[in-house]
C-alpha cells in the first residue's frame, strides 16, 4: 500500500530524472508515520529516515522503473540491512556443555520459548537439558516440567528452593548424570528497572557463564521495546533476541528498536504457542511486515 | 492570529514526541497538538507551566468518560468471563479480583477454565489457596465451556457472590479461538440468564498499537464490558488507551501495577493522565 502512495506521490517527478531533498519530502512524512504506526521507537525512526534521505538524495531514476518504485526499493532494502542477517546461528562453540539462559520481561514468552528451543535442539541431535531458576510465579516449575515431558526432554528444577542462584549450581551436576551437552535456562520474568532482580540475573549469568543469553521480547510490544532491549543488555549482557507471539497482526516494528539500539541478532521468531513453532529469523519478511 | 508567546514549534515537537513515545499512537498525538494549539490560539496559555496542565485537562476529559468502576450487584452469582492475547496477566489478575471482592466481604469462587495452558490449572490453584477461595477445575485438555458450566452450577449451589472464569490466552486473530469463546460465553448466558454479567478484556501496557486491533476485533465478536490494564509498574504507558477509549467507550475498570495480590487498583482517570505524562 505504500507503494502505491508512493506511485501517485512520484507521479510528478517523473519526467525530472532524479530524487531530490524537495521531491521525496511527502513520501518521507509516510514512511515515518508508517513506522510509527508500526510501533518502531520514535527516535529509531528519526535515524532511520535520515539513512533513507542521504541513500535516496541524487539517485537518478532510470526509465526502467518507476521513481516510486525506486523509493520504496530505498526504504525496504535500508530496512532490511538495519534488521540483520537472516543467518544468526545460536553460538554453541567449545566443549560441551554448552549453556543457554533465557530472560525477559513477565509474559514475553521464556518459558515456551525455552520449550521450543528444547525441541529444536533435540531434533538437530542435541541432548538438551530444561532448567527453571523460576522460585517466584506459582507452578512455573510445574509449566516447564510439562512441557520437557511433552518433547520428551530431561528436566531439572528444585521445587521448594527460594534460591535460583543454587539450582543453577546444581544444575550441571545434574547434566553430566543425564549426558546433556545443552542446558537450558528459564528464569522468571522481570522488569528491566528492578535494580534487585537484574542483579539477580547478574549473579545466575555468573554461576551459568552461558555462550548464549537470549532475550525474549514479546512481538506486540510498543514504544518500551527500545528501553527493554537497552536496559537488559546494558545491565546482562544479550547475545541476541527471539521475537515472540508473532503468529498475530502487530506489525512488529519492535524488531527494529531493539536491533538498532543494541546492534545484537534476532536470532529467532516464535510463531505459535504449540513447541514446533519457532522459525528463523527472515528479515525480509520482518522488513515488509513493519512497512504493512 | 499569530502564536506569540511561550508555546513554540519545538515545544509542540516535544509534546507530540511524548505522546507517541507514550504508545498513544501518531494520529492521536498529532491531534492532541492540535488541540493545544487551538488553546493557545484561545489565550488559555499564558504560561509554559500551563501546556501541560493543559494538555493533562485534555486527556482527563477523554478518559473521565470511561472511568467507571465495576458494581457488584444484581446478579448473583456474578459473573465476570476474562479475556486477552497470550502472558497479559489474565491468571493474574483474576487472582487480584478475587481478592479485591474477598476484602469486601464478598464470596468469590474461581473457575479454571484455561484447559490447555501447560500448568494453568495448577497456577490458579495455587491462588485460590492463598486466598482461601474455591475453585472449579477440570482436567487438562477438557472443554472450557464445561468448567464455566461448572462453576456458575457450584456457585448457585453454594451461595457464592462472585464466579471469576479465567480463560486460556488467545490472539484475536485466531477465528477457532474467538468461537471457543463465544461459546464459553453461550454457555454461561443460557446457565445464568443474564451472563456473563462482565466481560473483562486485560491489554498489557507494554503494547503498542495491537492492542486497538485487539480491544476492536474482540469486541466486534465478543461484546467487552470492561477493559483492565496490566503492567502499569515499568516504563509503558499504555497511552493506547486515548485511541481505545475514543473509539469503543469501553469502561476501564482496573489498572494493574505489579505481580502481588495487592497490585490492583480502580482506574481513575486523573491519576493516569498525570502519569502518562510524567
Ligand atoms: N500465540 C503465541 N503465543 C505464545 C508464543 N510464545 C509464547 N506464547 C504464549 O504466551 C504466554 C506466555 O508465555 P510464557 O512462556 O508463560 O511466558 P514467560 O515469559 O515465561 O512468562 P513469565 O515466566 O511469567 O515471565 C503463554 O500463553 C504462551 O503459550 C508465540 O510465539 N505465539
Ligand atoms: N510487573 C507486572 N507483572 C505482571 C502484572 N500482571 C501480571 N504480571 C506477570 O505477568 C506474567 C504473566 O501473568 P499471567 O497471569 O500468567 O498471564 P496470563 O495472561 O494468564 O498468561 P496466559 O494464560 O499464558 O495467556 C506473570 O509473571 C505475572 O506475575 C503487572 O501488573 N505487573
Ligand atoms: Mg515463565
Ligand atoms: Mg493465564
Amino acid at each position: 500500500r505504500l507503494q502505491e502512495r508512493f506511485e501517485t506521490l512520484f507521479k510528478k517527478i517523473k519526467g525530472q530524472g532524479k530524487l531530490t531533498e524537495e521531491n521525496i519530502k511527502e513520501a518521507l512524512r509516510d514512511v515515518r508515520i508508517a513506522l510509527l504506526e508500526a510501533d518502531v521507537n520514535y527516535k529509531v525512526v528519526k535515524d532511520f529516515l535520515e539513512k533513507v534521505k542521504e541513500k535516496a538524495i541524487g539517485q537518478g531514476v532510470l526509465t526502467s522503473i518507476t521513481p516510486g518504485q525506486l523509493f520504496i526499493k530505498i526504504v525496504y532494502d535500508e530496512l532490511t540491512q538495519l534488521l540483520g542477517s537472516s543467518h544468526s546461528p545460536l553460538n554453541l562453540g567449545g566443549p560441551p556443555p554448552h549453556p543457554i539462559m533465557l530472560i525477559g520481561l513477565q509474559g514475553s514468552g521464556k518459558t515456551t520459548t525455552a520449550g521450543k528451543l528444547a525441541l529444536f535442539l533435540r531434533k538437530k541431535g542435541k541432548r538438551p537439558l530444561l532448567i527453571s531458576t523460576d522460585t517466584r510465579r506459582p507452578a512455573a516449575m510445574e509449566q516447564l516440567k510439562k512441557i520437557s515431558s511433552q518433547i520428551d526432554v530431561p528436566f531439572f528444577s528444585f521445587e521448594g528452593q527460594k534460591d535460583p542462584l543454587s539450582i543453577c549450581k546444581d544444575a550441571r551436576q545434574y547434566a553430566i548424570k543425564t549426558y546433556s551437552d545443552v542446558l537450558i535456562f528459564d528464569t522468571a520474568g522481570r522488569l528491566h528497572i528492578d535494580e534487585d532482580l537484574l542483579e539477580e540475573l547478574v549473579e545466575q549469568k555468573k554461576a551459568i557463564s552461558p555462550c548464549e543469553v537470549l532475550l525474549t521480547v514479546d512481538g506486540m510490544t510498543g514504544q518500551d521495546a527500545l528501553n527493554i532491549a537497552k536496559a537488559f543488555d546494558e545491565k546482562i549482557g544479550v547475545t541476541g533476541f527471539i521475537l515472540t507471539k508473532m503468529d498475530g497482526d502487530a506489525r512488529g516494528g519492535a524488531a527494529l528498536s531493539i536491533k538498532a539500539v543494541t546492534g545484537k541478532p534476532i536470532k529467532f521468531i516464535g510463531t505459535g504457542e504449540k513447541l514446533d513453532c519457532l522459525e528463523q529469523f527472515h528479515p525480509e519478511r520482518i522488513a515488509s511486515r513493519i512497512l504493512g | 492570529a499569530a502564536l506569540k508567546g511561550p508555546l513554540d514549534e519545538n515545544t509542540l515537537r516535544e509534546i507530540e514526541e511524548a505522546l507517541i513515545l507514550s504508545d498513544c499512537g501518531v494520529e492521536t498525538s498529532t491531534r492532541l497538538v492540535e488541540k493545544l494549539k487551538e488553546a493557545w490560539k484561545k489565550g488559555h496559555l499564558k504560561d509554559p507551566k500551563d501546556v501541560k496542565k493543559v494538555l493533562r485537562e485534555i486527556i482527563g476529559e477523554i478518559l473521565k468518560s470511561v472511568e467507571r468502576p465495576l458494581r457488584i450487584d444484581n446478579y448473583r452469582p456474578f459473573t465476570i468471563l476474562t479475556l486477552g492475547v497470550n502472558g497479559v496477566g489474565k491468571t493474574t489478575t483474576v487472582a487480584k479480583i478475587g481478592k479485591a471482592l474477598i476484602s469486601d466481604g464478598k464470596k468469590v469462587l474461581f473457575g479454571a477454565c484455561d484447559t490447555f495452558r501447560a500448568a494453568a490449572i495448577e497456577q490458579l490453584s495455587e491462588w485460590a489457596e492463598r486466598l482461601g477461595a474455591e475453585i472449579v477445575k477440570h482436567k487438562e485438555g477438557s472443554d472450557p465451556a464445561a468448567v464455566a458450566y461448572d462453576a456458575i452450577k457450584a456457585a448457585s449451589a453454594r451461595n457464592v457472590d462472585v464466579v471469576i472464569l479465567d480463560t486460556a490466552g488467545r490472539l484475536h486473530t485466531k477465528s477457532n479461538l474467538i468461537e471457543e469463546m463465544k461459546k464459553i460465553k453461550r454457555v454461561i448466558a443460557r446457565e445464568t440468564g443474564s451472563g456473563p454479567h462482565e466481560t473483562l478484556l486485560i491489554l498489557d501496557a507494554t503494547n503498542g498499537q495491537n492492542a486497538i486491533q485487539q480491544v476492536k476485533s474482540f469486541h466486534e465478536a465478543l461484546t467487552v464490558s470492561g477493559l483492565a490494564i496490566t503492567k502499569l509498574d515499568g516504563t509503558a504507558k499504555g497511552g493506547f488507551i486515548l485511541p481505545v477509549s475514543e473509539l469503543f467507550k469501553i469502561p476501564i475498570r482496573y489498572i494493574c501495577v505489579g505481580e502481588k495480590l495487592e497490585d490492583l487498583l480502580p482506574f481513575s482517570a486523573e491519576e493516569f493522565s498525570k502519569a502518562l505524562l510524567e
